[in-house]
């Protein structure tokens, strides 16, 4: 029997039992699925891709979720990802062909210090737990800290806020270590961010509120992502760029990965849209992946038949 | 470990540009404490701000002086933390 099968994804876990889930996903699928150290936490916690490849030299996929730590529906769902196109490569039409032509780079935990505080310490934690000389407050914004508008618009100097930018821009060690495989890769097609809550998919820009050169091509796509994802349980997400659909947001991640040319860069915000927030039941993490999944899948698709 | 008893998250739903400046002046207060789950940047979208029982009657009283709309998103967080912690232990033991 695979152990990675009797796995409970409907249930938030610790972020032990987390790691222990993707070895198991790992062992029982082996020869498409590997584990990759691309770094470690500032308190020296490891961060795990799982690495989805049938060949060599194929362009990549990422996906990264939790880089908020609060948001646990994004850290459980990118795990029922992960069993899902593990589980589904050779039986699913689509799963297979996507797993024939680009590797899948999925990070379920970026944040892993942050993760492992919610669980212990604080349930409402956000950001990273790294601390600095002469500050009293603890953390950076992981998205703020990327090398895009960094410090610009909706970000903050002040350390104490939730969304304080850091010294400079990769200062994260997590940030750093995920642009370093981004640049060290050098063929990346496309870059999804998973997020919770308010039920959104977002494309460029956030630090400033101009459209991306793509914009016709990724708001189809988005839409028609959205669609997909809105077959299943009727789950309704507004489509559009970051300083649209939010507010402007600087130092995010897919605008530093579009601005290196990553085109298909998008950031999925999850269930709800307010009635729990961060706190979303766990009966609720099923339907929320089994429909993120659809909608993932449409993006994925037209990476698939957009090459670029 | 950090508690969360008594405190509530509101929904505020502004109704123009000036609600959203009196939300961000709200939110720089930082003797309250408020931890912003979404930021006021636009009437179209409502801010969800959690609470601190202490600053609870402060934060209506703005609120409500300068007639800005809100309801209470989350009644009492701590027994929503309550509820998910009970969650992991039992499936945790299936």
């Amino acid at each position: 029997e695979r152990n990675s099968g009797a796995f409970n994804y409907g249930a938030y876990h610790t972020l032990d039992n987390l790691y222990r889930a993707i070895d198991a996903i790992m062992l029982d699928y082996k020869s498409i699925v590997s584990k990759q150290l691309i770094g470690h936490s500032y308190e020296g916690r490891p961060l795990y891709v799982i690495k989805f490849s049938t060949g060599a030299n194929r362009p990549g996929i990422w996906i990264d979720a939790g880089i908020h730590s609060r948001e646990w529906v994004t850290q459980a769902t990118a795990l029922w990802t992960a069993h899902k196109l593990a589980a589904e490569y050779g039986k699913d039409a689509f799963v297979t062909s996507l797993l024939n032509n680009y590797d899948v780079f999925l990070l379920p935990v970026t944040n892993p210090d942050g993760y492992a505080f919610t669980h212990t310490t604080n349930r409402m934690w956000r950001k990273t737990r790294s601390i600095r000389s002469g500050s009293r407050c603890v953390g950076v914004d992981p998205n703020r800290n990327w090398n895009a508008g960094f410090g610009g618009p909706g970000a903050s100097s002040d350390p104490c806020s939730d969304s304080y930018f850091g010294p400079k821009a990769e200062s994260e060690v997590e940030v750093k270590a995920v642009a370093d495989f981004i640049r060290g890769h050098s063929n990346i097609k496309g870059f999804i961010s998973i997020h919770s809550y308010s039920q959104l998919l977002m494309f460029p820009y956030g630090y400033k509120c101009t459209k991306p050169a793509d914009f016709e091509e990724l708001n189809d796509v988005g839409n028609a992502a959205a669609m997909a994802l809105r077959s299943l349980y009727g789950t309704q997400y507004k489509v559009g760029t970051i300083c649209s659909t939010i507010y402007q947001a600087s130092g995010g991640s897919i605008d530093w990965t579009y601005d290196v040319g990553i085109k298909y860069s998008f950031a999925f915000e999850l269930r709800d849209t307010g009635r729990y927030g961060f706190l979303l039941p766990a009966n609720q993490i099923l339907p929320t992946a089994q429909e993120t999944w659809l909608g993932l899948k449409k993006i994925l698709e037209h990476i698939r038949d957009n090459p670029y | 470990e950090k508690t969360f008893i008594g405190e509530q998250v509101l929904r505020i739903k502004a109704s123009n540009g000036d609600q959203i400046v009196q939300l961000q002046d709200l939110q720089s207060l930082a003797h309250l404490q408020l931890d912003f789950w979404t930021n006021p940047s636009n009437p179209e979208i409502p801010v969800d701000v959690r609470v601190p029982f202490e600053s609870l009657q402060s934060v209506k009283i703005y609120l409500e002086s300068n007639k800005i709309d809100y309801s209470i998103m989350i009644e009492d967080l701590q027994e929503v933390i309550n509820a998910e912690k009970q969650e992991m232990i039992s499936s945790e033991r299936k």
